[in-house]
Formats: structure tokens, C-alpha cells, sequence
């Protein structure tokens, strides 16, 4: 009975990961793989095709601020910062989507809802680059729900330190792809995360921590039924949480970096209020 | 709880979206 109620969550977090993630792996690896038929993804690789690409991507138009008004700094600045700001946008709808998923966790609304606040605040980030993994591969990333492949070598060709933000999750990817867990792993890897009971400042640890020792079980047995001849993929997975958590670090780094630096950047409110006091 | 406004309004409504 007890490995039977195992898999019954790990089913309820599978059909959870489905309805809140509109882009799954299984149909990203199938856009990357060319077998969507016509439906290919428009390629994103220079400046040119990425002002081409704009109408795939849902920009709101900013404005332009005065000192950058001349004629040709202003395409290029505005074409580039509009890019940053529909990444932020997107950010913000994905972060709406993990708490919805978050939600659906059993047990985490019947948690205090500050710790709530707080394993969202911390987790979030993390959830987003596990999630990003299966969009990617080492040439380039699937974005705007997989209508738009955007290349490596062109992310790696924006200013500083537009430049610096994707190679890590490039590099941390093509490590974590090799894995290949399918969304159904992915659904309890995440819920994992979520509950992880060493957050700063959580006020009541131990039904997190018990909440996360259910899904770890479920997580377990779901990787040994999946994944009979993966050794190890249990102790493997868990070992990635380790590098998020330098990843989350240093992008936020990053996005302070940005706001000290880029005066007319600004920071979506509630990506601010996740990064604010973070790390 | 007004530092992080947003994130009590998402996890507390289910259905009316926050304006994203």
C-alpha cells in the first residue's frame, strides 16, 4: 500500500506538471528534433533576425530614453533591451505557473503561508532553470513556448553582461540532459526542490521536511521503475541541486550587476521582490 | 508580508490573475 500511495503522487504531480506547464519536454525535445513537421521553429541568430523574430515574441514597446535618441545606437539599444524585457515578462507568467504548481503540491498550502512566500521565493529560480534544461541543447535554446530557437553563439555575441547569463545555463543543461529524465520524473524532481526545508528564515521546518521526505520516497521508486538500468540517478539528481543553487546565486549577482549598470533597465515587480535580500 | 505583495497574492488567489 505504501508504494502504491508513492505512485498515486507521483501521478497527481505528473497530471499538476501538465496543466500548468504549457511547453514539456517531450514536446520540446520534439520541436528541437525536427519532428514537428512544419511546425519549425524560426531561428534566431544576429540582430537582424532577431528584429524579424519580435513579432513572435509578445514585446512591449518601451520607450527609447532621450541620450540614446540617435539613429542607430537607438535600434540596436532599443532592440536589445525590449529582448531583455519580454525575457522578464515571460519570467514573471513562468513564476505564476510554479506557484500554481507549487500549489497543487500536497500538504504546501496547508503550510504557513509565510513559508509559503518564502520556499516560492527561494525555489523559484531554481525551478526555472530545471525547467529551461529541456529547451535547450549545447547549439541554442527553444524560447517563447518553442515558436523561437534562439542560438548560443548569438546570446554569447550581446554586450556584457547580456553575454554572461546563458552560458551558464547552457553548460549546466547539456550535464543535466544527459540524465534524461522525462517530464513525469521532472514533475516530483521539482516538487522536491519546492520543499526544500533549509530556506533562509523559514518559521516551521519540520512539515516541510516532511512533506519533502514523501516526494523524495515517491521520486525514488519512480526513478527505479523508469529508469530500471540508470545507476545511481537518484544520488546523481540530487547532486544537481548543489549546482543550482551556485547557478541561482550568480544570476542574481548578475541581474544586481545589470540594475547598478544599465540606468534605464527596469525590473519587473515581482522578479524584484523574489530577488530582493535573496542571496 | 507587504515586502513580498505579489507572491501572497498569487499564492492566495487561484483564479483572478495578478497583473503579470
Amino acid at each position: 500500500p505504501e508504494a502504491a500511495d508513492l505512485r498515486a503522487l507521483a501521478r497527481h504531480l505528473y497530471e499538476a506538471y501538465l496543466k500548468y506547464f504549457p511547453l514539456t519536454k517531450a514536446k520540446a525535445r520534439a520541436i528541437l528534433s525536427g519532428k514537428t513537421g512544419d511546425n519549425v521553429p524560426f531561428v534566431i541568430h544576429d540582430m537582424k533576425s532577431l528584429m524579424e523574430g519580435e513579432q513572435f515574441i509578445n514585446c512591449k514597446q518601451i520607450p527609447v530614453p532621450e541620450h540614446h535618441q540617435q539613429q542607430h545606437i537607438k535600434l540596436l539599444y532599443a532592440v536589445e533591451l525590449r529582448f531583455f524585457q519580454s525575457c522578464q515578462s515571460r519570467s514573471a507568467e513562468a513564476v505564476r505557473e510554479v506557484t500554481e504548481f507549487a500549489k497543487s503540491i500536497p500538504g504546501f498550502v496547508d503550510l504557513d503561508l509565510n513559508d509559503q512566500v518564502t520556499l516560492l521565493k527561494y525555489g523559484v529560480i531554481e525551478v526555472l532553470i530545471i525547467m529551461m534544461s529541456p529547451l535547450m541543447n549545447k547549439d541554442g535554446t527553444l524560447i517563447s513556448y518553442g515558436q523561437i530557437f534562439m542560438t548560443r553563439e548569438f546570446l554569447k555575441s550581446l554586450r556584457k553582461p547580456f553575454c554572461q547569463m546563458m552560458e551558464p545555463k547552457f553548460e549546466f543543461s547539456v550535464k543535466f540532459n544527459t540524465l534524461e529524465l522525462d517530464d513525469s520524473d521532472m514533475a516530483l524532481f521539482l516538487a522536491v526542490i519546492i520543499l526544500s526545508g533549509d530556506r533562509p528564515g523559514l518559521l516551521n521546518v519540520k512539515p516541510i521536511e516532511q512533506l519533502q521526505e514523501t516526494v523524495l520516497h515517491s521520486l525514488e521508486l519512480q526513478l527505479k521503475l523508469n529508469h530500471p538500468d540508470s545507476l545511481q540517478l537518484f544520488a546523481k539528481l540530487l547532486q544537481k541541486m548543489t549546482d543550482l543553487r551556485q547557478i541561482v546565486t550568480d544570476h542574481v549577482h548578475l541581474i544586481q550587476l545589470l540594475k547598478k549598470t544599465e540606468i534605464d533597465m527596469c525590473l519587473h515587480p515581482l522578479l524584484q521582490e523574489i530577488m530582493k535580500d535573496l542571496y | 508580508k507587504e515586502k513580498h505583495k505579489i507572491l501572497h497574492q498569487l499564492l492566495q488567489n487561484s483564479t483572478s490573475p495578478v497583473d503579470l
